[in-house]
């Protein structure tokens, strides 16, 4: 043990372990999460080479290898718990993202969420089995955030009962789902549904890419890798381009909308269902930023402990580092803010839990609220902490440049939650829209509720008025 | 001016009620943007656009007041005296860095007056010294291991230069003493010069 690091523990005022059951939600948890831990620590299937030493198509062979192992595994240890999942696999992933996490994290729950109990019997235990891989597939190349942009198309033709998808530009091109390039043989595919002549939105459907024989691609579809990125270098980030290809119609996701076999289009109880998958995984991001800045406090202020720099005073040792005002300055309120970070990622979880089983008891009335919630709180968190990292990583100096001091992989692995699942900018945009429409009901006299209640109270002015 | 909604800097509620007081302002600033373009009989969707500055601010402050909220709410589940004492440390920190980098709103809002801006970065300073002693055990209760971080700067046992060395050595292009680049490019040069 380094004197300094030895020095520190000393010097604490509390007990660490306390805090982690705290940070765990008890003492049990915290014995689990450490056992979990061990299972893939001493798992010799889990040791490679260090990663930074392979290359692209290494780290992709090594990924797809991972996410079939931790699969097999998961069942033989009967872990079932989704965050007792959650951790094995990040773990055993070393907090780097896998070639098939967006089927995990996107195509099964859009396929739990959205589709109809026929559909669940059909399609679950095709994914459980492994015949199918799936991706979720809604950015295109011209479209981002605005989904309402997309041009992708899902035509309806009630004389064979199918929808025929087309990509009818080059900027309708599907672009950056995870696992799209090379692993996946369906996707979730967000298309423009037309039936009858009409357009009515965007809707989801299952598209077969890959034969599940052979995984080429199938006629009519062209899809591929996208070629090196920032980081994310385990996944193969895809395009695809369909050429008017069929799918029955029993492919459209119908828990809610529906297209009747004759064409007749059944509108959905409410137009945000569609993106409740993205509620989902932005709720989830709070904890992710929870968890890089954390990782990066932790390596920056134990270095910063370790780590002699310069004279405070003339004729004395090199202080450590961390004795320096400047460096305090920069860390610590890191450090807070992580601690924050992690009980708001808490709060999020949670309260997406509770209002999404209302929504499945058909209660609606908090979906809007939560999508304002979680679309503000990624953002705020997520460009708080992807500053934070990096601020961390030249806390360190020059070897915070250095890939083994693992500040690059956090920084590049987190960096894309600023613009995926919803541009920050555009997200703080929602939150607005919310926001303004709260405060427009508090003046015309309504009482408001939840997270939003300050408005009436804070102000006397903004208490209701006579209009 | 009516007397600062901040009484005591040290007050962790009266801190989270400025923070709720400001995101309100700022909400109210934001529509009342749109309201004014919209009387310059801008449409719903220019008023929108040209608003976008203090829709975005109003957005970011209203997160921050939640995030600071839940800060305050998670220190009242704490049982245990110590970590407490350190979570409070934190959360005032935490609060008053915001109040610091966003002072502008704060004063604006009427909410801190200037001489208590001046002692907000004083008790900052105070509150860095106060939780320098336990800055290395509360990154070591996020309770990494180092499998997870995955760094040779942030190992538990902080043997650092010693490890640094080691990954280097193992480097691919330090596979050979010589890279076959020397036999290929350097020494043909060198021996024509």
């Amino acid at each position: 043990m380094n004197p300094d690091l030895r020095k520190e523990r000393a010097n604490a005022t509390f007990e660490p372990e306390i805090l982690t059951n705290i940070l765990d939600g008890g003492a049990e948890k915290t014995r689990r999460r450490r056992e979990i831990e061990s299972l893939v620590i001493n798992d010799p299937d889990f040791q490679h080479e260090d990663l930074n030493f392979m290359s692209r198509s290494e780290r992709y062979d090594e990924s797809v290898k991972k996410s079939i192992q931790m699969f097999s595994k998961l069942r033989d240890y009967g872990i079932a718990d989704p965050e007792e999942i959650n951790l094995y696999k990040r773990l055993a992933r070393k907090g780097l993202p896998e070639s098939l996490g967006v089927h995990y994290s996107m195509f099964v729950p859009t396929l739990l969420s959205q589709c109809t109990p026929e559909q669940h019997d059909k399609w679950l235990p095709l994914c459980r089995s492994f015949k199918v891989f799936g991706t979720y597939a809604q950015t295109e190349l011209g479209h981002g955030t605005h989904i309402r942009g997309l041009e992708t198309t899902a035509t309806y033709d009630p004389s064979t009962q199918e929808f025929v998808l087309n990509s009818p530009t080059v900027t309708s091109i599907k672009w950056w789902p995870g696992g799209l390039g090379k692993t996946s043989n369906h996707a979730i595919v967000l298309a423009q549904l037309y039936t009858q002549g009409k357009c009515f939105g965007l809707h989801a459907f299952i598209v077969p890419i890959r034969c599940m024989k052979t995984h080429q691609p199938l006629p009519g579809v062209v899809v591929g890798d996208i070629g090196p990125k920032f980081g994310f270098e385990e996944v193969d980030n895809g395009y695809l381009k369909l050429d008017n290809i069929r799918i029955p119609r029993e492919n459209m996701l119908m828990k809610y909308a529906k297209v009747q076999p004759d064409g007749t289009y059944v509108k959905p109880p409410s137009d945000k269902l569609t993106y409740g998958t993205m509620v989902f995984i932005r709720a989830m991001i709070v904890g992710e930023s929870a968890i890089a800045l954390s990782k990066s406090c932790t390596i920056a202020i134990r270095y910063s402990a370790v780590r002699h720099q310069s004279e405070l005073r003339a004729g004395e040792p090199e202080p450590q580092i961390l004795d320096y005002q400047a460096q305090q300055h920069k860390l610590f309120p890191l450090l807070a803010t992580a601690y924050a970070f992690t009980f708001v990622g808490q709060y999020m979880k949670n309260t997406y839990n509770r209002i999404s089983g209302d929504i499945n008891q058909g209660d609606f009335s908090e979906l809007p609220e939560l999508h304002a919630l979680a679309a503000g709180l990624k953002a705020f968190t997520t460009w708080s902490t992807n500053a934070g990292v990096e601020v961390c990583r030249m806390a360190c100096g020059g070897h915070g440049y250095s890939r083994s001091s693992g500040l690059p992989d956090i920084y590049v692995t987190f960096t894309p939650m600023c613009t995926y699942e919803g541009e920050n900018t555009v997200m703080m945009l929602q939150t607005a829209r919310y926001l303004v429409k709260s405060y427009r009901q508090v003046r015309d006299g309504k009482k408001l509720s939840g997270i939003v209640s300050y408005l009436n109270d804070s102000h006397p002015r903004l208490q209701p008025q006579t209009t | 001016g009516s007397r600062p909604t901040v009484t005591n800097i040290n007050d962790l509620q009266s801190l989270v009620e400025a923070y709720k007081l400001r995101a309100t302002k700022l909400v109210e600033t934001a529509a009342k943007s749109l309201q004014t373009e919209l009387q310059r009989n801008k449409s719903q969707e220019d008023a929108w656009n040209n608003s976008s500055l203090e829709l975005i601010r109003a957005s970011d402050a209203h997160c921050h007041y939640v995030v600071v909220k839940l800060f305050a709410a998670k220190l009242s589940e704490i049982s245990h005296t110590a970590v407490y004492s350190v979570l409070s440390a934190l959360a005032l920190l935490y609060t008053l860095h915001g109040v610091a980098n966003n002072s502008g709103d704060f004063l604006q809002a009427g909410l801190l007056t200037v001489p208590q801006l001046a002692q907000v970065t004083q008790r900052i300073k105070a509150l860095m010294a106060e939780i320098r002693p336990n800055a290395v055990a509360l990154v070591d209760a996020f309770d990494y291991r180092d499998e997870m971080l995955s760094s040779v700067l942030g190992r538990y046992d902080g043997n650092v230069y010693e490890s640094m060395f080691e990954w280097a050595k193992s480097s691919p292009l330090n596979r050979t003493e010589v890279h076959e680049s020397y036999y290929k490019y350097m020494k043909p040069m060198q021996s024509k010069l």
